[in-house]
């Protein structure tokens, strides 16, 4: 019998207005 | 030589691999420089959500949650971006609309979670997600579809605004109703609209358009009707404020015209089996506003069933159309002030905002049933017009 597959890892997300934040700065950081 | 041999297609897992170093390279060739009128009217609807979802996939394959994440990332901001640079053209938003919708249909019927699995193929089911939970994303994701939706309904209002009054109140199509002059002769009526004069079959040609790009784009039914619904609260609002603070819309003759025009409307919803999806209702207050301006305005009789009529309308919009309400001829009276004394009396029990003028703003809240798609993502064949010669199909 097959094993039961592993529970998966919940990945943790920003929210909308986090990443548009984060790509701002990330804009701002780059030439 | 190195011999090519072609993959039988139950031997492919419905994934694409790429390089990290190539994420740049697929949010730009596949959302940043596609155009919807150009390559992309080719495409089978939803194919950027299907690619990168299959990208997406790969990557939880590999158990790589940094690239996940860098994937997902890319892909929101990219969408975020174009829709920056291109916001209001209509086609570049409600095809991110439907793609972004499509993409989390996919999160959710291949995240492994069985409330979304029960339409699924077996083949379907062994192509869910095997190591991440991206629960969180699909949220992010369907905030981002809220905002797109906005940005739609802004981009569609912004094209019929110009269309609507002309449309639906000053322009006249049926022959005979309008006003007759003293003289006893008609008024010279014309079926041909001037030139740069907006008729209901503007209005009607550009719903039919909006209708027709949503379609080919793949959007769900049901977000169809949601933004239908939209339109027409939209157009119901805008004609009927119009109607509330002009005297020459608010005759027997305008009524008419303003009837004919919404039974137009409703024939479309009809035609397009849209007659379900609540944007007829919308129109409610302005069909009663029509009604109004045709009915008797005399006796308490009338008063009685012009408060039984006007359920949809508020005191304050009764009253003003009492108010400017034009007799058609200099046989008809204007109507009494103690006739409107009469309505207020028997409305002033009702609770209700004392506004006049209905909110041309309000949006509807939108939601985005889950809708499994039927394709099998192992025979999903990428288009060489998208330069993305750089992903391997597993």
């Amino acid at each position: 019998p097959r094993p039961p597959p592993r529970p998966r890892i919940l990945l943790k997300a920003p929210t909308l207005a986090e990443m548009e934040e984060m790509n701002l700065s990330e804009e701002e950081e780059s030439p | 030589h190195p011999v090519n041999i072609p993959r039988r297609e139950k031997d492919f897992q419905g994934m694409l691999e790429y390089k990290r170093e190539d994420e740049m390279k697929l949010v730009k060739n596949l959302i940043l420089e596609l155009k919807p009128r150009g390559v992309a009217v080719n495409l089978i609807p939803g194919l950027p959500a299907y690619i990168l979802f299959m990208c997406l996939r790969h990557a939880d394959y590999l158990n790589d949650d940094q690239k996940v994440r860098t994937l997902l990332t890319s892909t929101i901001n990219s969408i975020k971006k174009i829709l920056k640079k291109r916001g209001d053209d209509f086609e570049t938003v409600s095809f991110w609309l439907a793609n972004t919708c499509r993409f989390l249909h996919c999160l959710k019927q291949y995240s492994g979670d069985e409330a979304f699995m029960k339409h699924n193929t077996q083949r379907q089911n062994e192509h869910c997600l095997s190591n991440f939970d991206l629960a969180e994303y699909r949220q992010v994701i369907s905030d981002l579809a809220i905002q797109i939706y906005q940005q739609l309904i802004k981009c569609m209002e912004n094209i019929l605004q110009p269309m609507i009054v002309s449309g639906m109140l000053e322009h006249e199509t049926i022959q005979g109703v309008s006003g007759v002059k003293p003289t006893g002769l008609r008024k010279r009526t014309s079926s041909i609209a001037d030139e740069g004069t907006y008729t209901l079959d503007s209005i009607l040609r550009q719903l039919n358009a909006f209708h027709s790009i949503m379609c080919q784009h793949g959007t769900d039914p049901e977000l169809i009707k949601q933004v239908v619904k939209q339109l027409f609260y939209i157009i119901g609002a805008v004609t009927l404020n119009n109607l509330l603070l002009r005297k020459d819309m608010c005759s027997w003759s305008k009524g008419m015209q303003i009837r004919y025009n919404v039974s137009q409307l409703e024939e479309w919803l009809r035609d397009k089996g849209l007659m379900t999806c609540g944007a007829k209702e919308t129109l409610e207050p302005l069909i009663q506003a029509a009604q109004l301006l045709q009915v008797k305005k005399k006796t308490d009789e009338d008063a009685e069933a012009i408060c039984s009529m006007c359920q949809a309308l508020t005191t304050a919009q009764i009253v003003k159309v009492l108010n400017l309400y034009t007799p058609v001829n200099e046989f008809e009276e204007r109507v009494s002030v103690a006739f409107i004394r009469t309505i207020q009396t028997r409305l002033r029990d009702r609770c209700e905002s004392p506004q006049l003028l209905m909110d041309t703003k309000m949006i509807y809240p939108v939601t985005f049933p889950f809708s499994p798609s039927c394709v099998a993502l192992e025979t999903i064949q990428i288009p060489g017009s998208l330069n993305l010669a750089f992903l391997t199909r597993v």
